[in-house]
């Protein structure tokens, strides 16, 4: 009874911590949330493994957007479980709000992370596109559990009402924009980043070029739509599931030797490295000659060590830039060696404008990207922008190559989020 | 198995009988702009929480809503894109009867609605795919 001392109602006296505008509270200090759908509460409308397997989609999606990550738990005691899940009819699991049955009051949200469904309605799984939308639902109702108050802003998913859904149903930018204000925005740092260059046929049968935009953390990925300021819906995914032949995890750097007669990109980790085949999907079996891939790092490019800590390709140079610790290498692919004056230290050919403002050694990656038309030096949360061409165009005092002072990667690109590992395979 | 509890499964077929009783007059609005956060409980019908078990009054006695209840009806409308007339018209009932949500509406998120942030502007591009 004590739980339900308070549904999320504004009553009299009750102000938000830090009310911002349009705002809501944080219901929750810790990162990781517990959750149940409890016995006595199964839907007697859909298999219990749907109902689980739909509030596993609902909080992952919440996942995907914050820092929060969600965890099934079905052993611990009730007591200790942060968001409990429920369904039933009338009164309902030691409720005092009543269900009114099918029509009107669909669920309700309790402070203290009670979710309660009423059974007299017809949920539906998502692919169903009649009744009422039980994932749509259930992620409104997280919503309020987490502190997000309702909205009438069109597409938002706090609406009080129910709208049926078409067939994608997605945090909008408004909604990741609200939570992101009650928790703060994702942040950590990247084992990798690079853009993947894909040559496509338009109907007139012209080559388009087009470049997607990836992260790779551990041993999951996303893939970064910049057109939309956010991650691909329902990343980050296993690299397993993406990329077939590389490792499994903890890449170390990725490099695409792109000129007007090679197309090459090789992935690296530990001393060896992988030569993958974008048409097959695949990393090459073997080369031209026979040889089998992974090959030693030092017999591919001459000169250079490992475990690296990232590298990058500069295109107009034809020079890859290796890098471990706080030295850099440039690696003549053309002449397949270390050009005589490297290895350098990083601070010498990338030296920081604003003094002291510069990463000085093991970086996480070294990232050219196309949609920014510049490279960007990645280490933990933070991220130091190159001096490119149009720099110096505007401001000619600018050192070639120097770097810009630190930002924050979260602040550049939006909802890198980690998800449970339990619901990386969702 | 689709769960059920009693031996002729009678549970599982849908409770016709338990429908939420549609909103069709004055009392029963004025019940839902209180649980749902836009007035206050009509005299008598006790607080929000127990709002939808209170005695109903005698209906013969409804007259027009008073000035809190047709300015709390009027705000309802203007928020649902309704004519914001203070008045119990049919469009108003259909919205309060529509699905929704339990949690009560704050009246002061309601006024954000015109100051959510926007989408940053991004270059136009096909339809995001399915998840």
């Amino acid at each position: 009874p004590k739980r339900f001392l308070q549904i999320l109602l504004p009553g009299p006296g009750w102000q938000p911590k830090n009310p911002p505008q349009g705002g809501g509270t944080q219901a929750f200090a810790k990162k990781t949330l517990t959750w149940r759908l409890v016995g006595e509460g199964y839907s007697s409308q859909l298999s219990v493994e749907d109902q689980r397997y739909i509030f596993r989609l609902a909080f992952r999606m919440w996942s995907e957007v914050t820092p929060l990550d969600f965890r099934e738990d079905l052993t611990a005691p009730g007591a200790t479980i942060d968001i409990k899940l429920g369904f039933g009819r009338g009164r309902h699991l030691g409720c005092p709000r009543v269900f009114d049955g099918s029509g009107q009051e669909f669920a309700h949200a309790w402070r203290l992370g009670d979710i309660h469904f009423d059974d007299d309605e017809h949920f539906t799984p998502p692919t169903s596109d009649k009744g009422i939308s039980l994932l749509k639902v259930a992620v409104h109702e997280i919503g309020h559990v987490l502190g997000l108050p309702h909205t009438y802003r069109t597409g938002s998913i706090m609406q009080p009402n129910y709208i049926p859904q078409g067939p994608a149903l997605e945090l909008d930018w408004s909604d990741r924009k609200a939570i992101q204000k009650l928790y703060g925005s994702c942040e950590g740092s990247f084992d990798t980043a690079f853009d993947w260059i894909r040559t496509e046929r338009n109907r007139r049968g012209d080559v388009m070029v087009r470049f997607s935009t990836y992260f790779f953390r551990k041993s999951w990925y996303w893939l970064y739509e910049n057109r939309n300021n956010r991650t691909r819906y329902g990343d980050p995914i296993h690299i397993l599931t993406g990329w077939h032949g590389v490792p499994a995890q903890s890449l170390d750097a990725f490099v695409h030797i792109w000129t007007w007669t090679r197309d090459e990109r090789y992935f690296f980790k530990g001393n060896q490295y992988w030569r993958y085949d974008s048409d097959k999907d695949q990393a090459h079996a073997k080369d031209e000659q026979g040889k089998s891939y992974p090959k030693l790092i030092s017999e591919g490019f001459p000169g250079i060590p490992s475990p690296l800590d990232t590298a990058f390709y500069d295109r107009r140079k034809q020079l890859i830039y290796f890098f471990k610790g706080s030295f850099v290498f440039a690696f003549d692919v053309n002449r397949n060696q270390v050009l005589d004056s490297y290895p350098k230290k990083m601070a010498e050919v990338f030296p920081a404008i604003e003094p002291q403002n510069h990463p000085f050694r093991s970086i996480d990656s070294a990232y050219y990207s196309y949609a920014h038309k510049s490279v960007f030096f990645l280490k933990g949360s933070l991220y130091w922008k190159v001096v490119n061409d149009a720099d110096r165009q505007h401001q000619a005092w600018l050192p070639s190559n120097g770097l810009f002072p630190k930002q924050s990667i979260s602040g550049k690109w939006f909802d890198v989020c980690d998800v449970h590992a339990s619901t990386l395979n969702m | 198995e689709t769960l059920f509890h009693s031996r002729d499964r009678s549970d599982l077929a849908p409770s016709l009988l338990r429908r939420a009783t549609p909103i069709a007059d004055l009392f029963a609005a004025q019940r839902f702009l209180s649980k749902y956060g836009w007035a206050d409980a009509p005299p008598g019908a006790g607080s929000a929480a127990t709002v939808s078990r209170g005695p109903r009054p005698d209906r013969s006695r409804e007259g027009p809503p008073g000035t809190a209840l047709a300015a709390a009806l009027r705000e309802f409308q203007k928020v649902n894109a309704l004519p914001a007339s203070g008045e119990l018209d049919a469009a108003t009932l259909a919205t309060m009867n529509r699905p929704r949500c339990g949690v009560p509406d704050p009246r002061s998120q309601l006024r954000a609605v015109s100051t959510a942030p926007r989408t940053p502007p991004s270059l136009l591009g096909r339809r995001p795919r399915t998840r």
